[in-house]
């Protein structure tokens, strides 16, 4: 299981659709600062279930939304999608036979995230169901943001304990 | 579940052992248990960068510290796998030698796992078989580029 | 007393306003005050990059957010100016475009302040009048070798 | 005034007296990583008189003393002393008119620092009044820590305030 590709539109500074395609095992994202390279981190995590603001670096959730620039008006919602190529049917339970899975989040300004299973709306609790024991989750090992890497090792006794067990 | 514990720690530890020496091209590392139930026993790191007798994780320096701390990161990859690993800038306190050993190790995991990394180093940039590269062609507006090896040193060298 | 934090609040305001498109290529910045008392309100920084109309800091880029540090950091010089300034590594999250004009900003400074600075960075390193290795030929240990800009960009590529 | 030189001995991974030169305005310090670097920036903010084990990344004040590597054994004192050119006569108050000012701190493995004027020993308060009104000291934004610059932003509005009047 891999990601093939991730589709964002008015997701922080995506406004417009944008897909950005992850055809290999080593891809990498390059770009000026402040040009939105951690936003689409924010992106993968906040489609896997991050629900807390201040995770995504903002003070409320409809900070993802993008609210303008220059030269552009605010929009009305952001949506995200991550496609996965299944084809080892690694991805478990019944979405085994599925040789592509795609979860998506949408959000509008009134607040309430609606969820989809390859377009097939669902809860919140089936997207994290879906990627139990895969080691992904919005807070996962597998997805390190800018400037915490060191934190892994910086831990309390007690948290690296809790960190190695959630990782199992 | 001690013994799911017991499991769990062992093999970590056993690939932060392995990982660490690799990382830094000599010297060694563990995970030390610091009670004896293993039902509420804590963890602690131990590392020794290669000539290093130090005692304690926190007087490492700023890239000793991010290095151990990729070291630990990947030995969890060896217990659980996920299927990608996305990484924001962990090369940024590395010094090119130490960025070389690091790409090495990525480049060989990247036979079981999917890599997605962000970075401004152009060593690390040589690693990938795709550059996505991100502008502001439009202040404020974020935009997808096919870029090449020297358009994404570019890229990084301007705003 | 009111009217020395006034002056205080002023002249770093003013200096913040100046030093920010300087190190940015645009945009602008200030402090807002959040109370109407001076004797106990608290000071909140708004920062606009080129083109953004980003609301809170936290919003802001990790490069951006240390490029925005920096030039609080110097206005602060401009109120008092202190006889050095000692940075570690503060370009490591910085394109080249924005360490380029970092290092402008320094030359400048360095008029009056004099600057000590610990970079891995290349243009950084360029900026030096006086360049100071560190190596551990002996492990664990620290010795001072005299290095030019080759050797030091060598030194930054070897462990 | 400015820097002339530091002169390090048994502090931390500077074991055998080491001189540090900053003959001008632009002086830039380079090695590897984990070669001694940011010990340096740990020497100027410990011989200001910084009393915190936990602000110089130790857990103990003796772990500035160095303790020992693959082929070298621990030693039992760790001395810094910081040379200003004060020719220009900044350095207020009666040492207006030394040309020269020296500030030194030495510790031992039992705990007690001494510190020393030119020379001559004088109190931790000495060196702390010396430096008063000239913007520096142990904890001063003259002095930026490794991975710390963006704090001076993210800092809550009461601490900015604080952080403004102190600099003042
Ligand atoms: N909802 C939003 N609407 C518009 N712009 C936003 C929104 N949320 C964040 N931004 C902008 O996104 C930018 C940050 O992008 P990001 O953190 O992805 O940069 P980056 O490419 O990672 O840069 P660096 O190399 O400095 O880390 C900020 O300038 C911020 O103003
Ligand atoms: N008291 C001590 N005795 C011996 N070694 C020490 C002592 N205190 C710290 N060290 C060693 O100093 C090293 C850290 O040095 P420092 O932080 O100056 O590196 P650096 O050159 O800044 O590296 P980087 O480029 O990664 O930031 C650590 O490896 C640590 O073990
Ligand atoms: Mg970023
Ligand atoms: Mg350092």
């Amino acid at each position: 299981m891999r990601l093939s590709k991730i589709k964002l539109a008015g997701f922080k500074t995506f406004v417009d659709p944008t897909t950005i395609p992850f055809p290999s095992n080593l891809v990498c994202i390059v770009g000026p600062n402040g040009c939105g390279k951690s936003n689409v981190i924010d992106a993968v995590r906040w489609v896997m279930g991050e629900s807390s603001a201040k995770h995504l670096r903002g003070d409320s959730m409809s900070d993802v939304i993008f609210n303008g620039s220059s030269t552009r008006k605010p929009v009305g919602q952001a949506s995200i999608e991550l496609v996965f190529d299944n084809s080892d049917g690694r991805l478990g339970g019944e979405y085994a036979s599925y040789s592509e899975v795609a979860i998506k989040r949408v959000v509008s300004r009134e607040g309430a995230s609606n969820y989809f299973l390859n377009g097939v709306r669902c809860r919140r609790r089936d997207i994290t169901g879906i990627f139990l024991g895969t080691g992904l989750g919005p807070r996962s090992y597998a997805v390190i943001e800018q400037g915490t890497i060191s934190r892994f090792i910086e831990a309390k006794p007690e948290e690296m304990r809790l960190f190695l067990e959630e990782a199992a | 579940t001690r013994s799911r514990f017991r499991d769990t720690f062992d093999k970590v530890n056993r690939g932060f052992q392995n990982m660490f020496p690799r990382l830094f091209g000599g010297g060694k590392a563990s995970l030390e248990l610091t009670g004896d139930d293993l039902l509420d026993t804590g963890i602690t790191v131990m590392a020794h960068p290669p000539g290093k007798r130090n005692s304690t994780i926190h007087l490492l320096s700023g890239g000793e510290k991010a290095l151990t701390a990729v070291a630990l990161v990947f030995a969890i990859f060896h217990l659980n796998p996920a299927p990608f690993c996305m990484l924001d800038e962990v090369d940024a306190p590395l010094d090119d030698a130490n960025v070389g050993r690091f790409c090495a190790l990525v480049r060989e995991m990247s036979e079981k796992t999917q890599f997605i990394f962000i970075t401004h180093n152009k060593i690390t940039m040589e690693l990938s078989q795709q550059l996505n590269g991100i502008t502001m062609k439009e202040p404020g507006v974020s935009r997808l580029v096919a870029v090449d090896l020297d358009e994404a040193a570019a890229m990084a060298a301007s705003a």
